[in-house]
């Protein structure tokens, strides 16, 4: 089989400045995920890192560069799958760790679950050696702002963002 | 959100899916990344997907599961993720964008939103886009 990787750097409206930066993600991403293909890894492998290229370039919303909650808190969400075996891994509402995917990985690969949340996903990090990052590291300036804009007593972030996908 | 899916030497298939979730979200807010069948889904004997969007409507119709079932019926990934995309618009007015892979290779990126950045590498080409 000749592989192919595919990666998106999430649906939405892109500003005009910030355009070159998502397209570069994306290439750096799907070339990272490709090299691991074309020297004989796996599928898994290859999103695996073609995702924590994008969960550590701060254009995207994942990892750091994540939007923020009504609180301004990072809280992310992370699913890996293997078409294999069905075997499949997620975190939801994790806080304070660089890169979520990797922790879906260990939940598909070291538990019997699907699915860790919140503390329960924090602790297993903890138990699983993942390093703890402050939460202040995944916020840029970008999101801050973004946060500060949806306060406004006018304003319907969640609404508003529907229609963007 | 970021996602990739991808097929290896061996043909065996995958996803991945990362996200923040929605600017200002309640506390707690979960959407649809880390539900398997949502936010992604990978079978072998079909192919994988990978989605993004408004987690709420991706989540009612599932779209992960359901882009691979119009390919389980024989469609190809474009016209699967063509489908799946315009029933979650039709049925809860709901808009995003899925990169799809099937299990000989074939592969696609759509959005129903103003744009979504890709990009994809077949045959040692590289290749990405934003806008429709």
């Amino acid at each position: 089989m000749k592989p192919v990787i595919v990666v998106h750097g999430g649906a939405g409206t892109i500003l005009k400045d910030r355009e070159e930066g998502y397209r570069t993600g994306v290439k750096r991403a799907a070339l990272k995920g490709y090299s691991i293909l074309k020297n004989g890894g796996s599928a898994l492998d290859a999103v695996e890192e073609a995702v924590i290229v994008m969960e550590d370039d701060p254009h995207f919303n994942a990892g750091y560069g994540s939007v923020l909650n009504e609180k301004g808190d990072v809280e992310m969400d992370a699913i890996i799958m293997d078409g294999k075996n069905l075997a499949s891994g997620a975190v939801s509402a994790v806080r304070c760790i660089a890169n979520p995917i990797k922790l879906a990985r260990l939940v598909m690969e070291k538990t019997d679950h699907m699915l860790l949340t919140d503390q329960g996903a924090s602790i297993f990090a903890k138990a699983q050696g993942v390093p703890e990052v402050s939460g202040e590291m995944l916020v840029t300036d970008r999101s801050r702002e973004r946060w500060k804009a949806n306060l406004k007593p006018d304003s319907n972030p969640v609404v508003s963002q529907i229609g963007l996908g | 959100t970021v996602g990739a899916v991808a097929i290896d030497s061996d043909g065996s298939v995958a996803c991945a899916t990362s996200t923040g979730g929605l600017t200002n979200k309640m506390v707690g807010r979960v959407g649809d990344t880390a539900c398997i069948g949502s936010g992604g889904y990978a079978d072998n004997l079909v192919g994988a997907t990978s989605t993004t969007g408004h987690g709420e409507s991706i989540m009612k119709v599932v779209l992960a599961r359901l882009v691979l079932h119009h390919m389980e019926q024989g469609m190809t990934p474009e016209e699967a993720a063509d489908t799946a995309l315009s029933y979650m618009k039709e049925r809860v007015n709901g808009l995003g964008g899925v990169i799809v892979i099937n299990n000989s290779g074939g592969w696609t990126a759509k959005f129903s939103t103003k744009q979504m950045s890709w990009a994809a590498v077949a045959d040692d080409q590289l290749q990405c886009g934003i806008y429709h």
